[in-house]
């Protein structure tokens, strides 16, 4: 009787073949690969089921598990595409995909709608900005007073709510984005290029061949 | 300091709970 240990890589719950994933993002396989190293690492950091929990995301971006911010839980629920409470490898792959210098424009525009329209009635109300500039403030060491808030806001709305009707609409946002493109810097990251460069060690648990 | 973007969404994108690049430091 011999004791056998097999050498297959055992992967995480939601894991997506590489090749898969590749062709539905803006991803190469390799850079698939890197990913899957990388989500490890995070989706083991506090607890050790393969999944990315809110907590694990939190610690990733701020070094702290407790801490709460507003715009952490947005991108959170928004990468929990199944509404399961956790990250699957597949949900983390596409979307950071949408980050990638590579996607498409109109796919970072309307992610970062998704993600300003808090209580997801298809419109930024007033009131939903208003709250995500305080948030701000209070995760920052930025004081305004509560007239400057109000008078940012209104002048955003100004500029934005072109048809007047006290909401921003998809339309309204894109035309808004398209003028003022620095307002969705923050949905490219330019490392998403070099992914495979941070995590070398994907080739030693590559099973597909470099030229796939 | 800075001056204070006039622009809400522009004030709001610069949350650190928004700079995804966080996930990737070692």
């Amino acid at each position: 009787m011999g004791c056998f240990s097999s050498k297959k890589t055992k992967y995480t719950p939601g894991y997506e073949e590489p090749t898969v994933l590749a062709s539905e993002t803006s991803f190469s396989v390799s850079e698939v690969e890197a990913l899957y190293e990388l989500f490890k690492k995070l989706s083991r950091s506090i607890i050790d089921d393969g999944l990315i929990h809110k907590e694990e995301f939190q610690f990733a971006l701020f070094r702290n598990r407790n801490k709460k911010n507003l715009f952490v839980d947005r991108i959170f629920d928004l990468f929990d595409i199944k509404r399961n409470g956790v990250v699957d490898f597949g949900e983390f792959v596409r979307s950071l995909s949408i980050f990638h210098p590579d996607a498409p424009v109109s796919e970072k525009i309307a992610f970062a709608f998704k993600l300003y329209d808090l209580r997801q009635t298809g419109f930024i109300e007033r009131d939903e900005l208003k709250e995500m500039v305080v948030a701000l403030l209070h995760e920052s060491d930025l004081i305004l007073s509560e007239d400057y808030v109000e008078t940012i806001v209104d002048k955003t709305y100004t500029d934005a709510d072109t048809k007047g009707d006290g909401r921003i609409d998809q339309e309204e946002w894109k035309e808004f984005v398209l003028k003022n493109p620095s307002l969705i810097k923050n949905m490219t990251l330019p490392y998403l290029k070099d992914i495979t460069l941070a995590f070398p060690s994907f080739v030693l648990n590559s099973e597909v061949p470099d030229s796939e | 300091a800075a001056p204070v973007p006039m622009n809400a969404f522009e004030l709001i994108s610069k949350s650190q709970g928004l700079n995804l690049s966080s996930l990737f430091e070692k």
